[in-house]
């Protein structure tokens, strides 16, 4: 039955209508001032983490690189047992950001915080 | 719209780790609005936010073409100041810096003494060098020596350059075994300055002695923080997150098998 579901990938590829609904990356920037952190932290001003939002598709084709299980249980889901949720569109790689702030005792630290902005999204 | 969240409102929430370590960093809030900036102002400011945005965008995005060897940059501003007497025609102080650096958690890769060469101030121009003193006995451990300023070689366009900053290396005197043995975290700095912007024994303005003295020298330690001292620091391995975090660090994403 998942044999099924392959053979049916290029036709499925093919079709672009629920497309725009499919897991993808969302821009979105928030400021220091809404978190309520512009006290400490100098620069920078705002903050781009970006946000991964939207359906698997059912047939999780290699550019969404999902891992083995999330591929699984997405047959799970589709041919099994509907209990078992589908994957979740979930950030992927991740870039760093580099944030200058004060500390309590009045020392500027110049930081790096790895894995701070989403920059591609994964089914899993 | 969310409504602004203080750090402090999220200090239920031990589990989560960048909280926690921004827990331990962030000044509270509660302090007279605006000290938090007084604080961090002037030359250390500048010379911060100048090496911030040569090495990332306005958006904290790192720039491609300028990379750092390290993660972490402290500037360090002195905790004690006192005035020597009887320098000659040099006003000299010295300053104690304590490099409260967490051995186990970060790696201290470069150390640096920053000082401006040559001031610009309102009340004339000045010349200034620093030195590092030996721990115990204020010996000069680097070789400078305080003669005379060179007014008769350095010419008025020397002078005009703003920020003359000069990077002191002080990494071989800050080895981590130097510091642990001592049992002090403490560094010791001589630093002169000498009026010269106007003919040799002229008397500058008024409260020059202070205006220079708003400019002391500051360190920079170049340090990397280690995930995994972040997870000592956060009292081991709670979650089950780390080993998963630990795994996907010795094998990245990207050596990945293709299925």
């Amino acid at each position: 039955q998942a044999g099924n579901l392959a053979l049916d990938l290029p036709s499925y590829l093919r079709t672009n209508s629920i497309k725009k609904r499919e897991c993808s990356l969302h821009p979105f920037r928030v400021s220091f001032q809404q978190l309520g952190w512009d006290h400490w932290i100098i620069a920078p001003h705002s903050y781009q983490p970006q946000y991964c939002k939207g359906n698997c598709p059912r047939i999780l084709h290699f550019g969404y690189h999902s891992p083995n299980h999330a591929i699984i249980q997405n047959f799970i889901n589709e041919l099994v047992d509907k209990s078992v949720p589908p994957p979740s569109c979930v950030p992927y790689e991740y870039s760093p950001i580099s944030i200058l702030m004060m500390e309590q005792n009045g020392t500027i630290l110049y930081k790096v915080y790895e894995d701070m902005i989403a920059k591609s999204c994964t089914c899993r | 719209q969310v409504g602004p969240a203080s750090v402090g409102a999220l200090s239920g929430a031990p589990s989560l780790p960048l909280i926690q370590v921004l827990l331990g960093k962030a000044p509270p809030k509660t302090r007279p609005q605006g000290r938090n900036r007084r604080i961090a102002r002037g030359q250390p400011l500048r010379y911060m936010l100048n090496l911030y945005r040569s090495v990332a965008d306005r958006h904290g995005r790192p720039r491609r073409n300028r990379k750092l060897a390290t993660n972490t940059i402290r500037l360090v501003k002195p905790f004690a100041k006192a005035r020597q007497p009887g320098a000659g025609p040099w006003l000299v102080w010295n300053l104690d810096y304590r490099l409260e650096i967490q051995p186990q958690v970060e790696h201290l890769v470069r150390a640096t003494l920053v000082y401006s060469q040559t001031l610009s101030l309102a009340q004339g121009e000045f010349l200034c060098t620093a030195e590092l003193l030996s721990s115990k006995d204020a010996i000069p451990r680097t070789t400078l020596s305080l003669t005379s300023p060179r007014v008769g070689k350095r010419n008025a366009t020397a002078f005009s350059t703003k920020d003359s900053w000069v990077e002191m290396d002080l990494s071989t005197y800050l080895q981590p075994w130097v510091w642990a043995a001592q049992n002090s975290q403490v560094l010791h700095v001589r630093h002169a300055c000498a009026y010269v912007g106007q003919p040799w024994g002229s008397i500058p303005d008024p409260g020059w002695e202070d205006a220079v003295s708003l400019n002391d020298p500051f360190l920079l330690l170049y340090l990397n923080d280690t995930l995994g001292g972040l997870w000592t620091r956060l009292g081991g391995l709670g979650s089950g997150e780390a080993p998963f975090e630990e795994k996907r660090l010795r094998r990245p994403v990207q050596t990945r098998q293709a299925r």
